[in-house]
């Protein structure tokens, strides 16, 4: 899971590009 | 006259069909793929830009499986286990819609619209020729938003990923999607009773058509003459 950083943030966070 | 209501009005459906609405607004604009005018055509500058393209198309997809009905509610594990199984299929799904309305063009971004001879030039042909061989597929049956919509969650939630930790919840994601499209279907299509089906069966070709191109971005990445940026990389890594 350690190499999937970025994808793991984006997920978490709760503010997706689409709510923008 | 006895007519059944609901069916002959041509949006009933639709309004019924709440999960597609859902998907329907959760559908995120098309970005712009922006090659540098400063920097001469070449099969580095194409791939610099379809890489560059891919990791900002990442991150709004990203952001568009969040939206996708149930899929928020699966653990965060599972979540990134689809994505990273699933995510150039729905990438490629997304090239695929955009490129219904041209001939042997793949609409990249509306901006980037790669032919015959710009696929070659980049090396990508073999592999453009395998997406616009979907492309065909589709302008046959005539997809409408709706049903690509719908068959794009589908794809993420069917990815097959060997990780998942909950297999009945993503198989009730699945099925959620799946009875989306067969209730559109059936509303919306009655002429052809097999559609979901036809639609469904689609896929193979589009997990075909995504393992050729990570393959092919895997080896670009080994010969190191291409800058990736972090998310496609780790999404690359992934498989």
């Amino acid at each position: 899971k350690e190499k999937h950083k970025i994808l793991h943030r984006l997920l978490q966070n709760s503010t997706s590009p689409v709510d923008l | 006259h006895g007519l059944p209501q609901k069916r002959t009005f041509p949006l009933g459906g639709l309004v019924e069909n709440k999960v597609v609405s859902l998907l329907l607004v959760a559908e995120p604009e098309s970005i712009f793929a922006m090659p540098d005018p400063t920097v001469p055509d070449s099969d580095i500058k194409a791939l610099t830009t379809l890489c560059d393209l891919a990791d900002r198309e990442l991150v709004v997809n990203i952001g568009w499986a969040k939206h996708i009905p149930g899929f928020s509610l699966l653990s965060l594990a599972d979540q990134m286990s689809l994505l990273q199984s699933g995510w150039m299929e729905i990438l490629i799904l997304r090239v695929v819609f955009r490129s219904l309305a041209l001939e042997d063009k793949l609409v990249y971004a509306e901006d980037y619209i790669m032919d015959e001879e710009q696929s070659k030039l980049a090396g990508v042909l073999d592999l453009n020729n395998t997406i616009l061989q979907l492309v065909k597929k589709y302008k046959t049956m005539r997809i409408d938003k709706e049903e690509f919509v719908v068959l794009k969650a589908i794809s993420l939630a069917n990815s097959d990923s060997m990780q998942i930790e909950d297999v009945e919840a993503v198989q009730s994601l699945q099925d959620v999607l799946h009875g989306a499209l067969q209730d559109y279907e059936s509303a919306q299509h009655t002429e052809d009773p097999r559609r979901a089906g036809k639609l469904i069966m689609t896929l193979p070709l589009l997990r075909q058509t995504a393992a050729r191109a990570v393959q092919h971005f895997c080896s670009i990445k080994q010969e190191g003459r291409v800058p990736m940026h972090k998310l496609f990389l780790e999404l690359l890594e992934a498989r």
